[in-house]
């Protein structure tokens, strides 16, 4: 267990998450969106990724989540485009 | 399914290896890329002739960095390769990063389990959440010798182009459920306070503090352990777990495989007539580890390292109400849990009775 957190660490994990789901997910952070009582697009694409891989579907950005997002895969991120 | 079910409209599919990575033989790459075609003609009508010039339906290459389609590659690991749906121009071509380490073996990153799963898109099929289907977007170390396409996959490429012409239709392995209350599992063991079920390809990880067991694939742990172990056991003292298939079994130190293994079981002191351990589970009071063959059951002092003297005995004399084969058995809070067919049976040393009959996912949290 860390002794205490990072603030640098976390903005870099939230970055990285962010192009992570940016890629992935489709998020798009250049809209405008009206905010939600329920969250933000950020998290509503993290419960879509949590969901598909069945991670515990929060929301939020947790190690587990972030370890997922680290391994290697394929990176078929523009099919939709494509098409 | 790749949303809009983009499919060829032809079965004869063309291929084209435009060029190739300096990390393997080109005998060897023109294999890997021919076997993993093959997984799919295997299962569809579909097949597949190479090109040597023109345009072909695949059209394979290694790039680095960006490659001019868009989607740039992002040096060593994270993105290994790409592949896009079946259409014209682009369409149906596989690139795989060239800044990736290719090989032919078990290290990373397999040429053929990659490039079975790209040619996947390249057919129209999208990515699964299945973890064990070929499908999955996450790399997973897997031998390649021993692959077989997981029913998931021909499930999702017989959707779109229809069953094989071989008359016997192929099957594929499914992943198990963590629900599934008929799993029989091939063994169980604790680690560093965690549980352990083993099944064929994969185990259910559980720690007490966590609801749910994680499911991960053997081989992503211990790249050298083969698949469906038959009995393990951890033996705390000596901070080991050993693992047993066949006549043979390795012990484990956390990720590592102990050096010296695999050792033969006869040297534990079994007769060359026992060929197989069918459970085995330590018992921390008494320093003695049981090993389980068919409804027989071993003594072995890890003291001493021999086998107690008197032993095979019966085991339904020893442990009254086990008089099934065992499939698998561990030690937790005092109680010994054997797994023997659908059941579970949660069985006192002390009182040396069964105290509970238990489903045989009990442990793994399925809501």
């Amino acid at each position: 267990f860390p002794a205490a957190s990072d603030p640098d660490s976390e903005e870099s994990d939230i970055q990285r998450a962010e192009a992570y789901l940016k890629r992935f997910y489709g998020l798009d952070t250049e809209k405008k969106h009206f905010t939600r009582k329920n969250g933000s697009p950020f998290s509503e694409k993290l419960r879509e990724m949590q969901e598909f891989f069945g991670l515990e579907v929060t929301g939020r950005l947790d190690s587990e989540t972030l370890e997922v997002m680290e391994k290697p895969r394929c990176g078929v991120s523009d099919v939709a485009r494509y098409s | 399914i790749t949303p809009g079910n983009p499919v060829w409209k032809h079965t004869e599919i063309t291929y084209r290896i435009l060029n190739y990575t300096p990390d393997m033989a080109k005998a060897d790459v023109d294999a890997a890329i021919q076997r993993a075609l093959n997984v799919w003609a295997d299962v569809t009508p579909l097949t597949f002739t190479r090109l040597y010039e023109g345009t072909a339906d695949i059209q394979i290459s290694f790039a680095a960095g960006d490659h001019r389609d868009n989607s740039p590659f992002d040096g060593p690991d994270g993105l290994l390769a790409h592949a896009f749906e079946p259409g014209r121009g682009i369409g149906g071509d596989a690139h795989f990063d060239e800044d990736e380490r290719w090989t032919k073996g078990s290290e990373r990153y397999n040429l053929f389990l990659m490039a079975a799963h790209e040619f996947g898109h390249s057919l129209g099929l999208s990515h699964s959440n299945d973890p064990g289907a070929l499908m999955y977007p996450t790399y997973s170390s897997t031998d390649p010798d021993e692959f077989r396409l997981p029913q998931d996959d021909i499930n999702g490429i017989q959707s779109l182009y229809g069953e094989s012409k071989n008359p016997v239709q192929p099957t594929g392995p499914t992943t198990p459920s963590i629900c599934d209350t008929k799993v029989i599992f091939d063994a169980v063991a604790t680690l560093r306070g965690e549980m352990l079920f083993l099944k064929e390809r994969f185990f259910w990880r559980r720690h007490a503090q966590y609801p749910e067991a994680e499911l991960h694939f053997i081989k992503s742990f211990w790249p050298s352990l083969p698949s469906d172990i038959e009995a393990a056991y951890e033996n705390p003292e000596q901070d080991e777990v050993l693992i047993f298939k066949g006549s043979k079994y390795w012990a484990l130190n956390g990720y590592d495989i102990v050096q010296g293994y695999p050792k033969n079981i006869h040297t534990l002191g079994f007769p060359t007539t026992v060929k197989k351990i069918d459970a085995a589970v330590y018992n921390e009071e008494t320093g003695k580890t049981f090993f389980f063959v068919g409804n027989q059951y071993w003594s072995y002092d890890e003291s001493t390292r021999t086998m107690d003297q008197g032993f095979p005995k019966e085991t339904i004399n020893d442990f009254p109400g086990i008089g099934q084969k065992v499939h698998a058995v561990f030690q937790s809070n005092g109680f010994l849990y054997f797994f023997s067919g659908k059941y579970q049976f949660e069985f006192s040393m002390k009182s040396k009775r069964v105290m509970r009959v238990l489903r045989n996912n009990s442990w793994l949290g399925c809501q």
